[in-house]
């Protein structure tokens, strides 16, 4: 039935929590979307696989820290033109209302710090990237905890929990976190501008955003910082049972 | 009055509560999530083993079931007062989660741990 009365059975079981997930994440059959392949899935996978058995028992020293983790992959990227050794591409990522009862713990960046394109070497990092006539702006990705993290010779992690809680809205009304991916080129070369063109950064950046399920943690969790309660919609759940 | 109850409950006996095998246990039980239709939607697991209760409550809860005191009373209802109160039922009691990594009809891909998923033991109550 999910997919085709999804309404009618919110009315018959409003208090089904799985019922209610089932509705909003299912996709209906008939609605196969694409399958997600490359980077991001293997990525996920890995992280699978650190956190559970092959029956999917949560592994009893997994040290993922949520009981949530979702990935976004950028929904679009532009390359800007080249300026000296700098590849550059703009990268969209659209922020969606968080579901009631998680709560956000952490929020970073992935991507590929090492690339090789036609032989040549590549060094790369993600910054915010702001428009000019942005009013909200971001901290500096250089300072505090924003160091990326080297995970693995190929993969760096840099924490964006702070960049979350900007008021991240585009002109039309949806909340959208723009990154630069910047690649740094050791040796000129114009088949390798033609190359960067053509080189979809959409598999190799992607943000990771870690939840708590409040539901069972709610002794635990602590109150968020101001911004995160805007970003998950609503209050943090000590203060909603002081109220 | 405990002690008047008491007299009046007969003890455990295979007669009245079934050969061993029929009582009250957890069966394992695995299936696919491609069975359930959900393989489009769950890339792993690939498969699932909520497991089941099954079987029929002995009229005296022993210790290890885990049974309520209301369970206690309902089966001293049922054999003693009112036999249209029914006996109390097998059910799980302790579950334990399942991590699942799933792909969200937008495409982002999402690790979830759900509580509750896999029957771990039963009880009757």
């Amino acid at each position: 039935k999910i997919g085709q009365s999804s309404i009618a059975l919110r009315t018959e079981a409003p208090t089904l929590p799985l019922i209610w997930e089932l509705l909003e994440e299912v996709p209906g059959k008939q609605q196969r979307q694409p399958r997600v392949l490359g980077h991001p899935l293997r990525y996920m996978l890995e992280l699978y696989h650190r956190s559970a058995d092959p029956h999917g028992h949560p592994r009893e020293n997994r040290t993922i820290g949520a009981t949530m983790v979702r990935l976004v992959r950028p929904s679009a990227n532009t390359a800007m033109p080249l300026r000296g050794p700098w590849h550059i591409q703009t990268l969209n990522f659209p922020l969606r209302q968080n579901r009631v009862g998680y709560q956000l713990v952490r929020a970073t960046v992935v991507y590929r710090h090492q690339l090789h394109l036609s032989r040549f070497h590549l060094s790369c990092h993600v910054e915010p990237w702001v428009q000019k006539r942005q009013t909200n702006h971001f901290h500096s990705t250089r300072s505090g905890s924003s160091k990326p993290s080297m995970l693995s010779k190929s993969w760096a992690e840099m924490d964006i929990t702070q960049h979350i809680q900007q008021k991240l809205w585009n002109h039309k009304g949806r909340r959208i976190l723009q990154l630069r991916f910047m690649c740094q080129q050791q040796k000129a070369g114009q088949v390798l501008e033609l190359r960067w063109h053509g080189t979809s950064s959409l598999d190799i950046v992607f943000l990771l955003f870690y939840f708590n399920d409040t539901h069972k943690s709610v002794y635990k969790a602590k109150a968020l910082p101001r911004g995160l309660a805007e970003f998950t919609g609503r209050d943090p759940p000590l203060l909603r049972r002081a109220r | 009055q405990a002690g008047t109850i008491r007299s009046e409950v007969p003890g455990p006996s295979q007669e009245h509560d079934g050969p061993e095998s029929s009582q009250c246990s957890l069966h394992p039980f695995q299936v696919s999530f491609h069975q359930l239709g959900w393989d489009h939607w769950i890339i792993a697991p690939y498969l699932y083993s909520p497991n089941y209760c099954k079987g029929t409550c002995p009229r005296v809860l022993r210790h290890g079931l885990n049974s309520p005191n209301h369970a206690i009373i309902q089966n001293l209802i049922n054999e003693l007062v009112d036999q249209s109160v029914p006996q109390p039922s097998c059910v799980p009691y302790k579950y334990v989660p399942i991590s699942i990594l799933l792909i969200e009809a937008n495409g982002s891909i999402l690790y979830k741990e759900y509580e509750n998923m896999i029957a771990q033991s039963c009880t009757c109550r």
